[in-house]
């Protein structure tokens, strides 16, 4: 087990961010693409107690090391997929979303999601007019092995592209638009299956947005270094 | 003294057509909270939307058999008052000391009024953003707290063109929200444009310091024998006084077969 506890004060109504001094493992079990190997998951627990009052709050979810990094191809123009260093065949689906009337169970995401497991997919593509998904799928995905190429809700049909042509700059609210991005991103973004964020279907958000996103999705500068992954635009 | 962590609030929940319903939420959540499910009340799926409420009472039919779906009002001829609903529950939960309750939405479409035991909360409006409010004044002494939520559709429901196509008119596209509602090839107009609680409504308890969106990243060395684990994550102090903290992290594996930890 790795257990670490720092004592830090915070100062009343504070709303502080705190980095870890880092943890190391050796030769850790890593998290594979469902064909490619196991999918090892670590339990992480962040615990906080308030010296003379005991546990404040506690907070857990699963955990899978591994390094994505894809790129595109000059060749095709396709993009390439590596995970942990090898290189990946993607068998993707697209996935829309559970259900029309969004009745999402976890049951649900099970068996579907390990349909396309037992189907031999490694990826799964959420479509930019359906759902950014919810925790329960990408937990699923993570158990299954299952790659998840995530859009943001833009469409060609429905932005710039449709006929008739409409809403060419996309929702009217763009700071709405990016505040559900970096929620959206907040809440997902710890899942090992979690492996691209794209702007939109078949379209690229207008300039404003797609720049904000793909400057909010850049590897943090202390990991680019030594992590280049493509959990970018 | 209630245990630290979060409750899903997925269970008695009752729901009405807003225009049905003449109390405000103020009288919803105070002197005249919904009995049962008498009408206009019905009993309601949360999470949920509220036309899967209304397929649940029988009250529409299948929208995914035959033409069914032909039959059900499209909120474009209907209005958005007619899908606007409200939602109403109890939950029990008293704090003692310095504990303090948030009340946390994880998915509304597309905006909302809150009330819970008397008091108003507007959450704004987007189908992807959380909604975590503190409650921690307003619960009710004696620990059972009444909650209604007035949820209201989409600001661009749009209409559908006789001859159906890709997202209908387009108009949801000016909102953010899921776009596939207005129809597309593979899926029927959703009549409600999927207006409602439609994801996780939980309370959560902590003492004075809360642990916010922690973030993990691992980077590797050595052709992945030599691996580190980053953490961040926010704290929030809701206290009035300095907070002497231990944060601890702890990294364990899950163990295969009949091993055991001892």
């Amino acid at each position: 087990e790795h257990l670490q506890t720092q004592h830090l004060s915070i100062p009343p109504g504070a709303h502080v961010q705190y980095t870890f001094p880092q943890l190391f493992f050796y030769k850790p079990n890593l998290w594979w693409p469902n064909g490619m190997g196991e999918q090892s998951l670590y339990n992480v627990g962040i615990t906080v107690d308030v010296k003379g009052y005991g546990e404040s709050d506690s907070w857990s979810h699963q955990f899978g090391f591994r390094k994505v990094e894809s790129h595109i191809d000059d060749a095709t123009g396709g993009r390439l997929f590596k995970v942990n260093g090898q290189p990946v065949f993607i068998r993707g689906g697209n996935w829309t979303l559970s259900d029309g009337l969004l009745r999402l169970s976890k049951k649900r995401y099970k068996t579907d999601i390990k349909f396309h497991a037992d189907m031999n997919f490694n990826m799964l593509r959420c479509w930019g007019g359906g759902l950014a998904e919810r925790p329960e799928f990408y937990q699923y995905c993570d158990i299954y092995g299952l790659l998840v190429w995530q859009e943001f809700w833009i469409t060609g049909d429905v932005d710039g592209r449709g006929d008739p042509v409409s809403n060419p700059d996309g929702p009217l609210d763009h700071d709405l638009f990016l505040l559900c991005a970096r929620d959206t991103v907040k809440l997902l973004r710890n899942h090992p299956s979690l492996a691209l964020w794209v702007g939109g279907n078949e379209q690229i958000p207008p300039e404003d947005i797609n720049t904000a996103l793909k400057n909010d999705l850049k590897l943090h500068p202390h990991f680019r270094s030594f992590n280049r992954t493509s959990n970018s635009v | 003294m209630v245990a630290i962590g979060k409750t899903k609030l997925d269970s008695g929940w009752l729901a009405a057509r807003s225009t049905e319903v003449d109390l405000t939420g103020v009288h919803l959540t105070t002197t005249h909270p919904p009995t049962g499910p008498s009408s206009p009340w019905i009993e309601a799926v949360v999470p949920g939307t509220v036309l899967g409420t209304l397929l649940k009472n029988n009250l529409v039919p299948d929208p995914f058999y035959g033409l069914e779906n032909e039959s059900i009002i499209d909120i474009a001829d209907s209005g958005r008052e007619y899908y606007t609903f409200w939602f109403c529950t109890k939950f029990q939960c008293k704090v003692t000391g310095d504990q303090h309750v948030d009340l946390n939405f994880r998915g509304i479409n597309y905006s909302a009024e809150v009330y819970l035991n008397g008091h108003k909360k507007i959450l704004p409006k987007g189908m992807f953003r959380r909604h975590s409010l503190d409650v921690t004044d307003i619960l009710h002494p004696d620990g059972q707290n009444l909650l209604a939520v007035l949820v209201h559709p989409p600001d661009h429901p749009g209409r559908i063109p006789p001859e159906g196509g890709q997202g209908g008119d387009h108009e949801i596209g000016k909102d953010v929200a899921a776009q596939y509602v207005e129809g597309w090839d593979w899926m029927t107009p959703i009549r409600d444009r999927n207006t409602g609680i439609w994801d996780e409504v939980s309370i959560s308890v902590t003492g004075r310091v809360k642990i916010v969106d922690p973030h993990l990243v691992s980077s590797f060395f050595d052709d992945y024998k030599r691996v580190y684990l980053h953490t961040t994550t926010e704290l929030e102090n809701r206290s009035a006084w300095v907070a002497e903290c231990s944060l601890s992290i702890q990294v364990t594996t899950e163990l295969e077969g009949n091993f055991f930890l001892v």
